[in-house]
């Protein structure tokens, strides 16, 4: 151990433990994170060569080996508690993406969250024993956030009782899904639903795009990787393009929204609940945030400490960079904000579960400000992290520009999150119209709730004064 | 609207107050913002767009404001003496940090005057000083292992330069002493020249 950290360990004025307890959620939770994470440290299956010295290929290759050991893994130990396997994931993969990610954050809970019973009981068992392989299509080439001007449609015929999807332009190509390149066999796709001659918006079909047995494109289907990106290297993110595909009417995701046999529409109770999934991800994407500033400064709060650097007085011993007043103003504020973020993201996702829980009993009061409330927060601390880890990066000095300070690579891997999901500026701009309907309510006398409840005091607003 | 107030810069909940306030200011002025461009006749989607930049910093209040305030609450359930002191400063400083950056906002919502802003910087030294002892703590408190850091600087036993130098080793550049572009290249230039 390095003197220098043993003996700011030894100075704490608190126990580490309890406060690991507490970012835990209590410390039977610690107690089994860490059992689960022994079982990958003591696996030899998992040790494998360092990612920074392989090709793209070779990255993507050994990530769905990865992909495939852990689920074949979990299983074998009975792992199957979400947050379990959450915690089996993070030590598997550290700061690396997951190869087949999509299949389990956006395809499976789009599945549970827009299927009827009867497309749950054909979808899922496919879906858990990995016969299907799935990601999520939404974003086109030509159209991000802004998902009621997307291009892909979806034509229902019913003489044949099918849906005839196109991608009628080159801007309307899928873009940007991961595992669609070539790790996927089918899709969620995003399209714009046509019925009787009328278009009905954007709604979810599964999309059959490779045979399940031989993995080989289908007729219509245009399918490949769009290239190296930033980081992402273990991901294939895919293109789209889809050519008079044909696929039965029961492939059209109807808990909520419907066509029946003749053509007829019927309207989803909410337009939202189409993307639902969305707000899932923007919901876990805060506490994601919490992670990938807590890892940078973990890296350089440590790094700060063992480093020394120049002299304070003259004639003395380097102190440790941490000891410099510049270097705690740009990391502590960093490590209070990681902390803020963990806590935010607890609550972002107890409420993500508590209306959703709501929404399945037929309640959709509170969609509104859940909606409001994960895209504002997803873009406040994804830009805040993001800029973080860089702050954290040049903390390092020259050590943090080498992949081997992990820096690097933490921030090409989380900073995508400013554009996915909703592009934070977008993202903001959809919480300001939430802010600005409560603020006319609140001003008209009508009582606001939720996190937005403050709007009500806004005549009587009152601090303690203070002499100054 | 509001009564001329000002902020306790080393009261945790006054600062929380305050956050609520500019959150509520702001939220008033993007607003009256959008207010004013439709009385310039122009279309509704017009005057949104024209006061974006108001809107957009309305959102952040809000925001910044719900994560201070969820910071604060969970406060209330820590029950060790020692961990809540130093969650205690963390927040403290997370809001106070807050301030500093957003000065400007503060200022106009009438929350900090300009003595003020001394006090400000004041104050988050003291709490650098103040944290710096547990800083260490505060991190390995999140208990990532090496194995998911997976950074030679971030190692938990400290032992950075010689793994650093261990690692720079693997380089595949490093397979060969002389590498093959030396032949191929280099070589004939020098020959050439």
């Amino acid at each position: 151990m390095n003197p220098d950290l043993r003996k700011e360990r030894e100075a704490a004025t608190f126990n580490t433990e309890l406060l690991t307890h507490i970012l835990d959620g209590g410390s039977e939770r610690t107690r089994r994170r860490r059992e689960i994470e022994s079982l990958v440290i003591g696996d030899p299956d998992f040790c494998h060569e360092d990612a920074n010295f392989l090709s793209r290929s070779e990255r993507y290759e050994a990530a769905v080996k990865k992909s495939a050991l852990m689920i074949m893994k979990m299983r074998e130990y009975g792992i199957s508690d979400p947050d379990e396997i959450y915690y089996y994931k993070c030590i598997a993969n550290g700061s690396h993406p997951e190869a087949i990610g999509l299949h389990f954050v956006m395809f499976l809970p789009t599945l549970k969250s827009l299927c009827t019973p009867a497309q749950m009981d054909k979808w899922l068992p496919l879906a858990l024993s990995f016969q299907v392989i799935g990601t999520y299509a939404q974003t086109e080439m030509g159209h991000g956030t802004h998902i009621r001007a997307l291009e892909t449609t979806a034509t229902f015929d019913p003489a044949t009782q099918e849906f005839v999807l196109n991608s009628p332009t080159v801007s309307s190509i899928k873009w940007w899904p991961g595992g669609l390149g070539k790790t996927s066999n089918h899709a969620i796709v995003l399209a714009q639903l046509y019925t009787q001659g009328q278009c009905h918006g954007l709604h979810a079909f599964i999309v059959p795009i490779r045979a399940m047995g031989t993995h080989e494109p289908l007729p219509g289907v245009v399918v490949g990787d769009i290239g190296p990106k930033f980081g992402f290297d273990e991901i294939d993110n895919g293109f789209l393009k889809l050519e008079n595909v044909r696929i039965p009417r029961e492939n059209m995701l109807m808990k909520y929204a419907k066509v029946e046999p003749d053509g007829r529409y019927i309207k989803p109770p909410s337009d939202k609940l189409t993307y639902g999934t969305m707000v899932f991800i923007r919901s876990m994407v805060v506490g994601e945030s919490a992670k990938a500033i807590s890892k940078a400064c973990t890296i350089a709060i440590r790094y700060s400490t063992v480093r020394r650097q120049s002299e304070l007085r003259p004639g003395e011993p380097e102190p440790q960079i941490l000891d410099y007043q510049t270097q705690q103003f740009k990391l502590l504020p960093l490590l209070a904000t990681a902390y803020a973020f963990h806590f935010v993201g607890q609550y972002m996702r107890q409420t993500y579960l508590r209306i959703t829980g709501d929404i399945n009993l037929g309640d959709f009061s509170e969609l509104p400000e859940l909606h409001a409330l994960s895209a504002g927060l997803k873009a406040f601390t994804t830009w805040v992290a993001s800029a973080g880890i860089e702050v954290c990066r040049m903390s390092c000095g020259g050590h943090g520009y080498s992949h081997c300070s992990s820096l690097p690579g933490i921030y090409v891997n989380f900073t995508p999150t400013c554009t996915y999901e909703g592009e934070n500026t977008v993202m903001m701009l959809q919480t300001a119209r939430y802010l600005l309907k409560s603020y006319t309510q609140a001003s008209a006398g009508q009582k606001v709730s939720g996190m937005v409840s403050y709007l009500n005091e806004m005549s009587q607003q009152r601090l303690q004064p203070q002499q100054v | 609207s509001a009564r001329s107030t000002s902020v306790n810069l080393k009261d945790l909940s006054s600062l929380v107050e305050a956050y609520k306030i500019r959150a509520s200011k702001l939220v008033e002025l993007a607003a009256k913002s959008l207010q004013t461009e439709l009385q310039l006749m122009k279309t509704k989607e017009d005057a949104w767009n024209h006061c974006s930049i108001d809107l957009v910093r309305a959102s952040d209040a809000h925001c910044h404001f719900v994560i201070v305030k969820l910071f604060c609450s969970k406060l209330a359930e820590v029950e060790d003496t020692a961990v809540h002191s130093a969650l205690y400063s963390l927040a403290h400083l997370y809001a106070l940090h807050g301030v500093y950056q957003n000065t400007g906002d503060f200022l106009q919502a009438g929350l900090l005057t300009v003595p003020q802003l001394t006090q400000v910087t004041q104050q988050l030294k003291e709490l650098l000083s103040q944290i710096r002892p547990n800083s260490v703590a505060l991190v390995d408190a999140f208990d990532y292992r090496d194995e998911m850091l997976n950074s030679v600087l971030g190692r938990y036993d400290g032992n950075v330069y010689d793994n650093m130098f261990e690692w720079a080793r693997k380089s595949p550049l490093n397979q060969t002493e002389v590498h093959n572009s030396f032949y191929k290249y280099l070589k004939p230039l020098q020959s050439k020249l």
